[in-house]
Protein backbone atom coordinates (compact mmCIF):
# COMPACT_ATOMS: atom_id res chain seq x y z
CA UNK A 1 0.00 0.00 0.00
CA UNK A 2 0.99 3.29 -0.78
CA UNK A 3 0.35 6.67 0.93
CA UNK A 4 0.41 10.34 -0.89
CA UNK A 5 0.15 13.47 0.85
CA UNK A 6 -0.79 17.09 -0.77
CA UNK A 7 -0.10 19.59 0.61
CA UNK A 8 0.14 23.17 0.47
CA UNK A 9 3.49 25.03 2.74
CA UNK A 10 4.95 28.23 3.79
CA UNK A 11 7.23 29.80 1.26
CA UNK A 12 9.15 33.24 0.70
CA UNK A 13 6.48 35.90 -0.26
CA UNK A 14 9.18 38.39 -1.53
CA UNK A 15 11.70 37.57 -4.53
CA UNK A 16 13.90 39.97 -2.70
CA UNK A 17 13.84 37.38 0.47
CA UNK A 18 15.79 34.56 -1.12
CA UNK A 19 17.07 33.68 2.08
CA UNK A 20 14.58 30.86 2.37
CA UNK A 21 14.28 31.96 5.73
CA UNK A 22 9.76 31.23 5.40
CA UNK A 23 10.50 28.24 2.67
CA UNK A 24 9.33 24.70 3.47
CA UNK A 25 11.81 22.28 3.50
CA UNK A 26 11.59 18.64 3.21
CA UNK A 27 14.08 16.69 5.93
CA UNK A 28 13.81 13.39 4.77
CA UNK A 29 15.56 11.79 1.32
CA UNK A 30 14.37 9.37 -0.85
CA UNK A 31 14.30 5.80 0.12
CA UNK A 32 14.55 7.08 3.99
CA UNK A 33 12.59 5.01 6.47
CA UNK A 34 10.07 7.15 8.06
CA UNK A 35 8.00 6.50 11.16
CA UNK A 36 4.24 8.23 12.33
CA UNK A 37 5.12 11.20 13.70
CA UNK A 38 8.48 11.77 12.26
CA UNK A 39 8.91 15.23 10.79
CA UNK A 40 8.75 15.23 7.03
CA UNK A 41 9.23 18.71 6.94
CA UNK A 42 10.17 22.26 8.26
CA UNK A 43 9.73 25.78 7.87
CA UNK A 44 10.42 28.74 10.06
CA UNK A 45 7.75 31.85 10.70
CA UNK B 1 4.54 -30.11 -7.28
CA UNK B 2 7.84 -32.18 -8.69
CA UNK B 3 9.03 -32.08 -5.11
CA UNK B 4 5.86 -34.17 -3.94
CA UNK B 5 6.11 -36.24 -7.44
CA UNK B 6 9.44 -36.82 -5.77
CA UNK B 7 8.06 -37.77 -3.00
CA UNK B 8 4.83 -40.13 -3.52
CA UNK B 9 7.82 -41.64 -6.06
CA UNK B 10 9.96 -42.60 -3.26
CA UNK B 11 6.76 -43.85 -1.04
CA UNK B 12 5.72 -45.39 -3.77
CA UNK B 13 9.04 -47.85 -3.82
CA UNK B 14 9.02 -48.37 -0.17
CA UNK B 15 5.40 -49.59 -0.55
CA UNK B 16 6.30 -52.14 -3.23
CA UNK B 17 9.53 -52.80 -1.19
CA UNK B 18 7.35 -53.80 2.03
CA UNK B 19 4.61 -55.70 -0.19
CA UNK B 20 2.33 -52.71 -0.64
CA UNK B 21 1.08 -50.06 1.90
CA UNK B 22 -2.32 -48.07 2.57
CA UNK B 23 -3.73 -45.20 1.62
CA UNK B 24 -3.30 -43.86 5.00
CA UNK B 25 0.20 -44.51 5.07
CA UNK B 26 0.35 -42.58 1.62
CA UNK B 27 -1.80 -39.90 2.68
CA UNK B 28 -0.31 -39.03 5.75
CA UNK B 29 3.22 -38.69 3.62
CA UNK B 30 1.99 -36.84 0.93
CA UNK B 31 0.85 -33.84 3.41
CA UNK B 32 3.56 -33.22 5.55
CA UNK B 33 5.35 -33.17 1.87
CA UNK B 34 2.95 -30.45 0.61
CA UNK B 35 3.99 -28.50 3.84
CA UNK B 36 7.25 -28.55 3.80
CA UNK B 37 7.23 -27.71 -0.32
CA UNK B 38 5.14 -24.91 0.59
CA UNK B 39 7.37 -23.77 3.18
CA UNK B 40 10.32 -24.05 0.95
CA UNK B 41 8.12 -22.16 -1.80
CA UNK B 42 7.64 -19.28 0.57
CA UNK B 43 11.32 -19.24 2.01
CA UNK B 44 12.51 -19.23 -2.00
CA UNK B 45 10.16 -16.46 -2.48
CA UNK B 46 11.56 -14.35 0.33
CA UNK B 47 14.93 -14.90 -0.49
CA UNK B 48 13.92 -13.70 -4.17
CA UNK B 49 12.50 -10.16 -2.02
CA UNK B 50 15.36 -10.12 -0.40
CA UNK B 51 17.79 -9.80 -3.24
CA UNK B 52 15.57 -7.55 -5.20
CA UNK B 53 15.38 -5.25 -2.40
CA UNK B 54 19.62 -5.67 -2.66
CA UNK B 55 19.76 -4.95 -5.85
CA UNK B 56 17.51 -1.87 -5.76
CA UNK B 57 19.12 -0.35 -2.80
CA UNK B 58 22.74 -1.19 -4.16
CA UNK B 59 21.34 0.93 -7.61
CA UNK B 60 20.08 3.61 -5.38
CA UNK B 61 23.77 3.83 -3.54
CA UNK B 62 25.36 4.12 -6.86
CA UNK B 63 22.96 6.95 -8.09
CA UNK B 64 21.01 4.72 -10.50
CA UNK B 65 17.82 6.07 -10.93
CA UNK B 66 14.68 3.52 -11.78
CA UNK B 67 13.09 3.77 -15.07
CA UNK B 68 9.60 2.97 -16.71
CA UNK B 69 9.65 0.42 -18.48
CA UNK B 70 6.43 -1.60 -19.37
CA UNK B 71 6.79 -5.35 -19.96
CA UNK B 72 4.67 -8.57 -20.85
CA UNK B 73 4.15 -9.67 -17.13
CA UNK B 74 2.68 -6.60 -16.18
CA UNK B 75 0.35 -6.65 -19.20
CA UNK B 76 -0.54 -9.68 -18.08
CA UNK B 77 -1.33 -8.57 -14.57
CA UNK B 78 -4.85 -6.66 -16.45
CA UNK B 79 -5.99 -9.93 -17.27
CA UNK B 80 -5.90 -11.63 -13.42
CA UNK B 81 -9.11 -10.67 -11.39
CA UNK B 82 -6.80 -9.24 -8.59
CA UNK B 83 -9.73 -7.95 -6.83
CA UNK B 84 -11.62 -11.73 -6.09
CA UNK B 85 -7.71 -12.47 -5.53
CA UNK B 86 -7.18 -9.81 -3.23
CA UNK B 87 -11.02 -10.75 -1.27
CA UNK B 88 -10.31 -14.55 -0.84
CA UNK B 89 -6.78 -13.62 0.44
CA UNK B 90 -8.57 -11.30 2.91
CA UNK B 91 -10.73 -14.34 3.58
CA UNK B 92 -8.07 -16.76 3.79
CA UNK B 93 -6.29 -14.53 6.47
CA UNK B 94 -9.43 -13.74 8.48
CA UNK B 95 -9.17 -17.73 9.64
CA UNK B 96 -9.32 -17.77 13.07
CA UNK B 97 -6.31 -19.50 14.63
CA UNK B 98 -6.01 -21.70 17.15
CA UNK B 99 -4.41 -19.56 20.20
CA UNK B 100 -1.44 -22.04 20.48
CA UNK B 101 -0.55 -21.34 17.44
CA UNK B 102 -0.73 -17.62 17.07
CA UNK B 103 2.72 -16.81 18.23
CA UNK B 104 4.28 -18.92 15.89
CA UNK B 105 2.13 -17.80 12.87
CA UNK B 106 2.65 -13.78 14.11
CA UNK B 107 6.38 -14.41 14.86
CA UNK B 108 7.41 -16.09 11.14
CA UNK B 109 5.45 -13.23 9.65
CA UNK B 110 7.23 -10.53 11.70
CA UNK B 111 10.36 -11.85 10.92
CA UNK B 112 9.99 -12.91 6.75
CA UNK B 113 8.93 -9.19 6.85
CA UNK B 114 10.71 -7.00 9.72
CA UNK B 115 7.92 -6.32 11.69
CA UNK B 116 8.65 -5.04 15.31
CA UNK B 117 6.80 -7.43 17.36
CA UNK B 118 7.46 -5.55 20.72
CA UNK B 119 5.67 -3.03 19.74
CA UNK B 120 2.47 -4.71 19.59
CA UNK B 121 -0.65 -3.25 21.67
CA UNK B 122 -1.70 -6.42 22.55
CA UNK B 123 -0.15 -9.84 23.48
CA UNK B 124 -0.09 -12.19 20.47
CA UNK B 125 -2.07 -14.58 21.11
CA UNK B 126 -4.94 -12.26 21.33
CA UNK B 127 -4.89 -11.75 18.09
CA UNK B 128 -7.31 -14.45 16.54
CA UNK B 129 -6.37 -14.36 12.78
CA UNK B 130 -3.64 -13.13 10.58
CA UNK B 131 -5.68 -9.91 9.52
CA UNK B 132 -6.19 -8.93 13.25
CA UNK B 133 -2.80 -8.92 13.89
CA UNK B 134 -1.25 -6.86 10.33
CA UNK B 135 -3.55 -4.10 11.53
CA UNK B 136 -2.52 -4.19 15.11
CA UNK B 137 -2.10 -1.23 16.84
CA UNK B 138 0.87 -0.03 18.99
CA UNK B 139 1.92 0.57 22.41
CA UNK B 140 1.04 3.64 24.12
CA UNK B 141 4.30 6.63 23.28
CA UNK B 142 5.41 3.67 20.41
CA UNK B 143 5.39 7.02 17.69
CA UNK B 144 5.89 10.26 19.27
CA UNK B 145 4.73 13.12 17.49
CA UNK B 146 6.52 15.66 16.96
CA UNK B 147 5.67 18.54 18.98
CA UNK B 148 7.53 21.09 16.87
CA UNK B 149 4.08 23.66 15.43
CA UNK B 150 6.33 24.67 12.07
CA UNK B 151 6.51 20.98 11.01
CA UNK B 152 4.70 18.10 9.44
CA UNK B 153 4.93 15.05 10.18
CA UNK B 154 4.85 11.41 8.98
CA UNK B 155 1.00 9.82 8.44
CA UNK B 156 2.14 6.73 8.05
CA UNK B 157 5.41 4.34 8.86
CA UNK B 158 6.86 3.70 5.55
CA UNK B 159 9.76 4.11 2.96
CA UNK B 160 9.69 8.05 0.75
CA UNK B 161 9.53 6.72 -2.49
CA UNK B 162 9.23 10.69 -3.87
CA UNK B 163 8.81 14.21 -2.85
CA UNK B 164 9.16 17.75 -3.74
CA UNK B 165 7.33 20.56 -5.05
CA UNK B 166 4.53 20.85 -7.90
CA UNK B 167 5.50 22.59 -10.10
CA UNK B 168 4.41 23.65 -13.77
CA UNK B 169 1.68 23.00 -15.90
CA UNK B 170 -0.74 20.25 -15.27
CA UNK B 171 1.10 19.13 -12.12
CA UNK B 172 2.42 16.09 -12.52
CA UNK B 173 4.06 13.74 -9.66
CA UNK B 174 7.18 11.21 -11.17
CA UNK B 175 5.68 7.54 -10.91
CA UNK B 176 9.70 6.72 -11.97
CA UNK B 177 11.87 8.45 -14.07
CA UNK B 178 10.12 8.73 -17.45
CA UNK B 179 6.76 8.59 -16.27
CA UNK B 180 4.48 10.60 -14.53
CA UNK B 181 0.70 11.35 -13.48
CA UNK B 182 -1.38 14.11 -12.77
CA UNK B 183 -2.38 15.24 -9.46
CA UNK B 184 -5.72 15.74 -10.57
CA UNK B 185 -5.70 12.03 -11.61
CA UNK B 186 -5.11 11.18 -8.03
CA UNK B 187 -7.57 13.62 -6.25
CA UNK B 188 -10.15 13.50 -8.68
CA UNK B 189 -12.03 15.80 -11.12
CA UNK B 190 -13.71 17.43 -8.72
CA UNK B 191 -10.79 18.38 -6.25
CA UNK B 192 -10.56 21.97 -4.89
CA UNK B 193 -6.46 21.55 -5.31
CA UNK B 194 -5.54 24.97 -5.60
CA UNK B 195 -4.41 26.08 -9.20
CA UNK B 196 -3.70 29.38 -11.10
CA UNK B 197 -4.41 29.44 -14.49
CA UNK B 198 -1.65 29.95 -17.77
CA UNK B 199 -1.53 33.67 -17.72
CA UNK B 200 -2.79 34.51 -14.37
CA UNK B 201 0.58 33.28 -12.51
CA UNK B 202 1.29 36.96 -10.95
CA UNK B 203 -2.23 37.16 -9.80
CA UNK B 204 -3.33 36.83 -6.27
CA UNK B 205 -3.00 33.26 -5.32
CA UNK B 206 -5.61 33.40 -2.80
CA UNK B 207 -8.32 34.13 -5.26
CA UNK B 208 -8.31 31.43 -7.08
CA UNK B 209 -8.41 28.67 -5.08
CA UNK B 210 -11.57 26.65 -5.34
CA UNK B 211 -14.13 25.70 -2.82
CA UNK B 212 -15.03 21.69 -2.52
CA UNK B 213 -17.69 20.38 -4.43
CA UNK B 214 -16.66 23.09 -7.21
CA UNK B 215 -16.17 21.26 -10.91
CA UNK B 216 -13.00 21.90 -12.62
CA UNK B 217 -13.40 22.55 -16.24
CA UNK B 218 -13.80 19.51 -18.22
CA UNK B 219 -11.33 21.25 -20.95
CA UNK B 220 -10.00 17.98 -22.08
CA UNK B 221 -9.98 14.37 -21.31
CA UNK B 222 -9.87 11.09 -22.42
CA UNK B 223 -11.55 7.71 -21.20
CA UNK B 224 -10.06 4.53 -22.16
CA UNK B 225 -11.45 0.79 -21.48
CA UNK B 226 -8.56 -0.28 -20.39
CA UNK B 227 -7.81 2.41 -17.59
CA UNK B 228 -9.58 4.89 -15.86
CA UNK B 229 -10.36 8.46 -16.17
CA UNK B 230 -7.12 10.09 -16.49
CA UNK B 231 -7.07 13.95 -16.98
CA UNK B 232 -4.42 15.65 -19.04
CA UNK B 233 -1.80 18.27 -17.93
CA UNK B 234 -4.23 21.07 -17.76
CA UNK B 235 -3.36 24.69 -18.76
CA UNK B 236 -2.95 25.46 -15.11
CA UNK B 237 -0.50 25.82 -13.01
CA UNK B 238 -0.22 25.04 -9.30
CA UNK B 239 -0.65 27.87 -6.85
CA UNK B 240 2.80 28.69 -5.23
CA UNK B 241 4.20 25.81 -2.11
CA UNK B 242 2.20 23.25 -3.44
CA UNK B 243 4.15 19.78 -1.76
CA UNK B 244 3.78 16.07 -2.39
CA UNK B 245 5.02 13.23 -0.55
CA UNK B 246 4.71 9.59 -1.76
CA UNK B 247 5.20 6.90 0.99
CA UNK B 248 5.16 3.31 0.66
CA UNK B 249 4.56 0.68 2.86
CA UNK B 250 6.23 -2.17 3.08
CA UNK B 251 3.92 -5.77 4.07
CA UNK B 252 5.52 -5.67 7.88
CA UNK B 253 4.97 -2.34 8.28
CA UNK B 254 2.52 -0.55 10.56
CA UNK B 255 -0.46 -0.48 8.73
CA UNK B 256 -2.54 2.73 10.05
CA UNK B 257 -2.47 6.40 8.84
CA UNK B 258 -2.28 9.09 10.63
CA UNK B 259 -2.77 12.71 10.23
CA UNK B 260 0.14 14.80 9.60
CA UNK B 261 -1.00 18.05 10.93
CA UNK B 262 -3.77 19.85 12.45
CA UNK B 263 -6.40 20.03 9.86
CA UNK B 264 -10.12 20.13 9.26
CA UNK B 265 -11.21 17.68 6.49
CA UNK B 266 -13.52 18.35 4.09
CA UNK B 267 -14.76 15.56 1.75
CA UNK B 268 -13.90 12.27 0.99
CA UNK B 269 -13.70 9.94 -2.29
CA UNK B 270 -13.61 7.06 -3.18
CA UNK B 271 -12.26 5.92 -6.31
CA UNK B 272 -13.10 1.87 -6.75
CA UNK B 273 -10.53 0.92 -9.48
CA UNK B 274 -8.25 -1.95 -9.48
CA UNK B 275 -6.08 -3.25 -7.22
CA UNK B 276 -2.36 -3.90 -8.76
CA UNK B 277 0.35 -4.58 -6.44
CA UNK B 278 2.05 -1.75 -5.84
CA UNK B 279 5.68 -3.20 -5.12
CA UNK B 280 8.86 -1.59 -6.80
CA UNK B 281 8.35 -3.62 -9.74
CA UNK B 282 4.85 -2.75 -10.03
CA UNK B 283 5.77 1.07 -9.76
CA UNK B 284 8.45 0.35 -13.09
CA UNK B 285 6.26 -1.42 -15.26
CA UNK B 286 2.49 -0.30 -14.84
CA UNK B 287 1.30 3.04 -16.13
CA UNK B 288 -0.96 5.59 -14.22
CA UNK B 289 -0.31 2.33 -11.12
CA UNK B 290 -1.42 4.99 -8.02
CA UNK B 291 -4.37 6.55 -10.09
CA UNK B 292 -5.82 3.17 -11.29
CA UNK B 293 -6.03 1.49 -8.18
CA UNK B 294 -8.48 1.38 -5.55
CA UNK B 295 -8.13 4.52 -3.47
CA UNK B 296 -9.80 6.62 -0.24
CA UNK B 297 -8.66 10.53 -0.93
CA UNK B 298 -9.34 12.84 1.74
CA UNK B 299 -9.10 16.67 1.30
CA UNK B 300 -9.19 19.41 3.21
CA UNK B 301 -7.42 22.94 4.79
CA UNK B 302 -4.74 23.50 7.65
CA UNK B 303 -3.74 26.71 8.78
CA UNK B 304 -1.15 27.03 5.82
CA UNK B 305 -3.99 26.14 3.04
CA UNK B 306 -4.57 23.18 1.27
CA UNK B 307 -4.13 19.70 2.52
CA UNK B 308 -5.12 16.33 0.64
CA UNK B 309 -3.80 12.84 1.21
CA UNK B 310 -4.71 9.43 -0.49
CA UNK B 311 -4.44 6.04 0.80
CA UNK B 312 -3.92 3.50 -2.08
CA UNK B 313 -5.06 -0.11 -1.86
CA UNK B 314 -3.30 -3.14 -3.24
CA UNK B 315 -3.88 -6.60 -4.39
CA UNK B 316 -2.79 -7.66 -0.62
CA UNK B 317 -3.83 -4.59 1.31
CA UNK B 318 -7.15 -4.03 -0.83
CA UNK B 319 -9.12 -2.40 1.62
CA UNK B 320 -9.09 0.86 3.56
CA UNK B 321 -10.80 1.57 6.79
CA UNK B 322 -11.31 5.32 7.86
CA UNK B 323 -11.88 5.82 11.85
CA UNK B 324 -14.23 9.13 10.74
CA UNK B 325 -16.22 7.20 8.51
CA UNK B 326 -16.98 3.46 9.76
CA UNK B 327 -19.50 3.15 7.02
CA UNK B 328 -17.07 2.83 4.54
CA UNK B 329 -16.59 -0.41 2.50
CA UNK B 330 -13.92 -0.70 -0.28
CA UNK B 331 -12.97 -3.96 -2.07
CA UNK B 332 -16.35 -4.85 -2.35
CA UNK B 333 -16.97 -6.99 -5.49
CA UNK B 334 -16.45 -6.27 -8.48
CA UNK B 335 -19.82 -5.16 -10.85
CA UNK B 336 -18.92 -3.16 -13.29
CA UNK B 337 -15.88 -3.70 -16.24
CA UNK B 338 -15.69 -0.10 -17.04
CA UNK B 339 -13.32 1.52 -14.21
CA UNK B 340 -13.43 5.03 -15.37
CA UNK B 341 -17.00 6.01 -13.66
CA UNK B 342 -16.34 8.88 -11.21
CA UNK B 343 -15.74 8.74 -7.63
CA UNK B 344 -18.70 8.37 -5.27
CA UNK B 345 -17.82 11.78 -2.89
CA UNK B 346 -18.88 12.99 0.82
CA UNK B 347 -18.83 16.32 1.69
CA UNK B 348 -18.30 16.16 5.71
CA UNK B 349 -20.86 18.82 7.81
CA UNK B 350 -20.63 21.08 8.82
CA UNK B 351 -20.46 22.05 5.57
CA UNK B 352 -16.96 24.33 5.31
CA UNK B 353 -15.73 23.27 8.06
CA UNK B 354 -15.26 19.53 7.99
CA UNK B 355 -14.60 17.13 10.28
CA UNK B 356 -11.35 18.59 12.74
CA UNK B 357 -8.53 16.26 13.57
CA UNK B 358 -4.93 17.10 15.22
CA UNK B 359 -1.75 16.34 14.47
CA UNK B 360 -1.09 12.38 15.03
CA UNK B 361 -4.79 11.54 15.29
CA UNK B 362 -5.69 8.09 13.69
CA UNK B 363 -7.57 8.94 10.18
CA UNK B 364 -7.10 5.13 8.49
CA UNK B 365 -5.96 1.74 8.58
CA UNK B 366 -5.49 -0.77 5.51
CA UNK B 367 -6.57 -4.23 5.71
CA UNK B 368 -5.27 -7.89 4.11
CA UNK B 369 -7.84 -8.13 1.43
Amino acid sequence: STVVLIFQAPISESPLKKDGSSEFRFCVGAGDRVRVGEALGRWNE
Amino acid sequence: TSFVKTLQTAFQARSSNNGGGTNSQGNSFVVPGATVATILMLGALHARRLYDDKKVQEAREQGIEIVFKPDLKASFLQLLPLRSISRFWGSLTSTELPVWMRPYVYRAWARAFHSNLEEAARPLDEYASLRDFFVHTLKEGSRPIDPDPRCLVSPVDGTILRYGELKGAGAMIEQVKGFSYSVSSLLGESSFLPMISEGHMQEDSVKQEKVPGEKIKKSWWRVSLASPKVWEPMSAHPMKGLFYCVIYLRPGDYHRVHSAVDWNVLVRRHFAGRLFPVNERATRTIRNLYVQNERVVLEGIWKEGFMAIAAIGATNIGSIELCIEPDLRTNLPGKKLMHSEPPEERLYEPKGVGLMLKKGDEVAAFNMG
